[in-house]
């Protein structure tokens, strides 16, 4: 069975980072690594001024169990634009 | 553009932006880049052209990225960055290759729409520009000299939140002054909205962004991008139309608009068909909906709405058609948008719409004859409220009155890229080097362009100053000194509609006060919103935000316009803070309007700044007398005013 992933837009709380991870994409990688070995490459984009988190490719229940992280404060599907 | 830089009055005759403070404000902008988030750019077009440009400012670092349709060697001293971001698009196409062949990597615009509202903000002056001879003239974007890096977020299947935020963020680092993003979704608390919150740290980084209002008017509580820190814009008609006529079988001629080029359909009158007898959707002119044994060479009347306006010109063309009158109906009212049909096409209001359905449908041998009338200027009244502009009030907090201003965004020319025709249409092999668009996309540069021209006259005017300028001296009459008019309805707007009003850039430049909303100010407002603190800190990105300052009512920041929400009380008191950019010793004095069923007062009626740079706050208590009906919308103004300069908010109040 294939489940369909989409891109979340993960919002972490910045200052939560353990100072073992050099850089907070390290930790998101990390964080991701935790659910599966198959995630930690699902990265699209680590936010570093605009956003404190990234946006990955995940299943619908990578993304429950990020929620359930204590570093994770939000998790949420991508939204898409229109032109006007 | 041509025509908007004159009906902004930015034209050299007005001499205003080259003679304010014996600096050539034109020049200027040279250090202000204007970063563009859209469809990418066409790069070889004149509207990009550095002749005369100086060096590259030395903070930048952006930069043009390679692609395969796309050298580095492209991009200049006018354009001088260009990113594409399709992470988000790619993983949304299933993670297999870009759709169309020709949707590589890359900052090339395949559109056009991203070359239209880039050049838009800060193209260079091009002469004898036109569409097919339409709306000819030179053809500049609104601060001329300024830089322009474009970031591609929008593909074929649109425009991915996670590519937005990371242009965002790229554009932030680059180090751009104003971000213009001319798209957007439905509305959403700020804590889930991509664009607000990376909005919110280019503002607090000093970076001015506006953003499109939307196109789902007339249609209330309809706007995109509400966020307080965001210049929201709608758009209004410029005084320039394109004139076109049907003239039908019972000798009744109507006037309506195109921007149709070519041999026309002679001056013989020709079969005119409203709705195929088997087909309940011909009306709408619906791929597929028209019977080429009924539609060959006659002229064909497509209801407006559903699909584009010029995919029906493209479905009577297939059909055989030979011509086609574009109908308004109730939605779209009397708003007249050209576009540059393949085949002869009349665009008409309602009203006229509705006469013309009434004659097909009754007469036994309907006819009519289109014929073209080119480019005319000076038309009256102007501006109007464009029909499809988004209206509030502002879903996300109804105490921020949305949209911001109005800006020109009907029938607006600007550059296009060559890798498609002016119609869009995959079938349009024409190529042109302009084109002609409507929608809050092409009122948004525009109001870009004007930022970049303060911030070049004001350097150190924060973006909030820069948009309560604009606010504040935005006017609400039309060129017959009559109220906006809506074109939605034919009768007077509000500022649900046009928000402060239409922009005029003199006055910004020297608007007297300003309201000027600090960080800390936002920040108070977000706490007011029942949001968590972490929700809040995710926004300000910050980590020692800890609400200790809120406001008891969203609607006390210091906001340049009101949006008064009675709900259960009967008062609502907000004070606000003005800050003197004019000259010292300068006294104001209020003038109040009101509805009949508010009571507006304001403590104290006049304001002493001593210096430049003093700060005066002022009370104002609404008192609603009666309920009014909720569902109608309430209006007034608060103005400050001396000889020299008119500071106006719009009031908006609901029940």
């Amino acid at each position: 069975t294939v489940i369909a992933k989409q891109t979340y837009i993960v919002h972490m709380k910045h200052n939560d980072k353990p100072l073992s991870y050099a850089t907070h994409h390290d930790w998101y990688s990390a964080q991701l690594q935790s659910l599966s070995s198959s995630t930690s490459d699902s990265i699209l984009y680590s936010y570093t001024t605009a956003f404190h988190g990234f946006a990955a490719s995940l299943d619908p229940e990578e993304a429950e169990s990020l929620r359930q992280s204590d570093s994770v404060l939000d998790v949420y599907e991508e939204r898409v634009y229109t032109l006007h | 553009t041509t025509r908007t830089p004159e009906f902004l009055g930015l034209d050299r005759d007005t001499g205003l932006w080259e003679g304010h403070n014996n600096v050539d404000l034109s020049l200027a902008t040279h250090d202000v880049v204007i970063g563009v988030l859209d469809t990418g750019v066409w790069p070889e077009s004149k509207s990009f052209n550095d002749y005369g440009m100086p060096e590259i400012p030395a903070r930048w670092r952006g930069e043009c990225e390679k692609g395969t349709d796309f050298s580095p060697s492209l991009c200049n001293k006018k354009l001088i960055g260009a990113r594409s971001f399709s992470k988000g698009f790619h993983m949304a196409s299933g993670g297999s290759f870009l759709r169309k062949p020709e949707e590589v990597v890359s900052p090339r615009d395949q559109d056009g729409h991203g070359t239209h509202t880039a050049s838009t903000a800060a193209g260079s002056s091009v002469a004898n520009a036109s569409l097919l001879g339409y709306a000819s003239g030179t053809a500049r974007g609104m601060a001329t000299h300024a830089r322009v890096a474009v970031y591609k977020v929008c593909w074929s299947t649109g425009c991915f939140g996670a590519d937005i935020l990371a242009a965002l963020d790229r554009a932030i680092l680059d180090g751009v002054n104003v971000l213009s993003l001319s798209l957007g979704g439905g509305s959403a608390p700020y804590y889930r909205d991509t664009i607000a919150i990376g909005a919110f740290s280019a503002i607090q980084r000093g970076i001015f962004v506006s953003c499109s209002a939307g196109n789902s008017g007339p249609s209330k509580a309809s706007l995109a991008n509400v966020a307080p820190w965001i210049m929201t814009v709608g758009a209004g008609t410029l005084d320039r139309d394109f004139p076109a006529y049907t003239l039908l079988g019972n000798k009744k001629r109507f006037n309506g608009v195109s921007l149709y080029s070519g041999p026309g359909m002679g001056d013989k009158p020709v079969g005119l068909i409203y709705k195929n007898r088997n087909s309940s959707s011909s009306n709408m002119c619906l791929p597929g909906s028209l019977e080429p044994g009924e539609v060959r060479g006659k002229v064909v009347i497509c209801d407006r709405g559903i699909n584009a306006r010029v995919e029906k010109g493209a479905v009577v063309r297939d059909a055989g058609g030979i011509g086609m009158i574009l109908a308004n109906t109730a939605a779209s009212g009397e708003e007249l948008v050209a576009d540059s049909h393949l085949l002869p096409a009349v665009a008409v209001g309602r009203r006229f719409g509705d006469l013309i359905r009434q004659y097909a449908l009754s007469d036994p041998n309907p006819t009519a004859i289109l014929s073209f009338g080119g480019t005319v200027l000076n038309v009256r009244p102007s501006p109007v409220v464009a029909a499809f502009s988004s209206r509030g009030p502002n879903l996300v907090t109804p105490q921020i009155l949305k949209p911001d201003v109005i800006g020109p965004g009907v029938n607006i020319l600007a550059a296009w890229s060559e890798a498609i025709g002016p119609t869009g249409l995959e079938k349009d092999t024409r190529k042109t080097q302009f084109n002609i668009m409507s929608g809050t996309s092409m009122s948004c540069p525009h109001i870009s362009g004007l930022a970049a021209l303060l911030k070049s006259a004001h350097p150190d005017w924060s973006p909030s100053a820069i948009k309560s300028a604009l606010m504040t001296t935005a006017y609400t009459q039309d060129n017959t000194k009559s109220p906006l008019r809506d074109a939605a309805g034919g009768g007077f707007s509000n500022p649900w509609a046009h928000g402060s009003g239409h922009v005029d850039p003199q006055k910004a430049l020297s608007p007297g006060l300003v309201y000027d909303t600090s960080t800390e100010e936002y920040i108070a407002f977000l706490c007011s919103l029942d949001y968590s603190i972490e929700r809040v800190k995710s926004i300000v990105k910050r980590p020692n935000v800890t609400c200790s300052r809120r406001y008891s009512d969203p609607g006390a920041l210091n906001y340049p316009s009101f949006s008064v929400v009675f709900g259960r009380k009967r008062v609502v008191r907000y004070t606000r803070e003005l800050t003197n950019v004019g000259a010292a010793g300068s006294v104001y004095q209020v003038a109040v309007s009101a509805p009949s069923t508010v009571k507006v007062l304001v403590k104290p009626t006049r304001l002493l700044f001593k210096n430049v740079g003093d700060k005066q706050r002022y009370t104002v208590t609404f008192s609603a007398i009666q309920n009014a009906n909720r569902l109608t919308g309430w209006f007034g103004s608060i103005e400050w005013s001396n000889a020299q300069h008119q500071v106006k908010s719009p009031v908006a109040f609901s029940w």
